[in-house]
């Protein structure tokens, strides 16, 4: 999976995954966007495959969005106990739960902070206002490290698809320095939804296993749109 | 290419059990059951899926709602084992390792 966070020169953010995943032949048929409906009005909204009842990616109208990226550390069993022993929660329901729940930005960074789940996982979440976009390196219990926007510092973007940020991605799977390419020859006073989704089509950020490619901007929650890739 | 998918509401004032049964209208349970049998079996051993599948069905004692109600639902309407519906949404967890 590829997943950004950008501000733009207004301060405007932006949000977007690519979901990358086997199964294409089946997930591209059950991908689903849901309006969450509470009291008659979206209380979120999610793109999810039906059946799975997480939530990899999904807004809170004006609030936040939410992308989760596959963190693949430690033992499977240790994922079992987790699950089965400690009665952790995946990794996607914490998603869903925080979009239910959280109330702003900062409750929502709270939770996916420190809430334990089974797996390790990136969580890159988004806010509605300047500088409110931070990627989060998740063990089960608690945080191994934030990286926060940082605009005035020239950090407009934050990059994440499979590996730890401050390591470099294995050569044969690269696809964070083409989406940095991407995003540098797009320019902060030209980024917004449309030039976002060119750099989750260029490849190989966009690549044979992406299922689908999902848009966010939580000032203008009408505009979640989410794209099936069809290779 | 690129295509919008089906966009659907879920109501959160509906039962977990059945508020995704309006949503389940639309896929055929056959192709569903196809999708969990392949994604089940490609990811998780036989005899891992053997010792698990038995506590996976004793779902309300260690899920919190909505979603073993969700789970319990969606099952139905897919006409699978309960057990079998929870590893499909533990299929992250058998793989992020």
């Amino acid at each position: 999976c590829t997943s950004i966070v950008a501000q733009d020169k207004q301060g405007n953010i932006y949000h977007g995954r690519n979901m990358d995943y086997d199964f294409g032949e089946y997930l591209h048929k059950i991908t689903i966007d849901v309006d969450f409906i509470k009291d008659g009005q979206v209380k979120f909204q999610g793109t999810t495959f039906f059946g799975y009842v997480g939530l990899w990616t999904g807004q809170s109208p004006h609030k936040f969005s939410i992308s989760g990226n596959e963190r693949d550390v430690g033992y499977w069993w240790e994922n079992a106990m987790a699950a089965f022993l400690a009665r952790f929660i995946p990794a996607s329901w914490l998603i869903r739960t925080t979009l239910s729940e959280a109330e702003d930005f900062e409750t929502a960074f709270d939770m996916l902070t420190k809430i334990p789940i089974i797996a390790s996982v990136y969580y890159i979440i988004g806010g509605s206002t300047s500088r409110q976009g931070a990627i989060i390196t998740r063990k089960r219990i608690g945080p191994v490290d934030v990286w926060p926007l940082d605009p005035l510092n020239g950090a407009w973007y934050r990059v994440e698809t499979n590996y730890d940020h401050w390591t470099n991605p294995p050569p044969y799977d690269d696809r964070r320095t083409p989406a940095i390419k991407a995003l540098n020859a797009t320019g902060q006073e030209h980024i917004n939804l449309n030039s976002l989704f060119k750099v989750f089509s260029t490849k190989p950020v966009l690549n044979k296993l992406t299922i689908y490619t999902t848009l966010m901007s939580n000032a203008d929650p009408d505009k979640y749109q989410t794209f099936i890739r069809t290779p | 290419s690129a295509a919008a998918p089906r966009r659907f509401n879920v109501s959160l004032d509906s039962p977990p059990e059945s508020r995704w049964g309006p949503v389940a209208q639309h896929f055929d349970p056959a192709f569903m059951r196809t999708v969990l049998d392949h994604v089940v079996d490609s990811m998780i051993p036989k005899w891992v899926h053997a010792i698990i599948r038995p506590i996976a069905e004793d779902l309300e004692n260690f899920i919190p709602q909505p979603y073993e109600g969700e789970i319990r639902g969606l099952a139905k309407y897919f006409g699978v084992n309960v057990g079998d519906g929870l590893l499909l949404n533990l299929a992250y967890e058998f793989t992020a390792f």
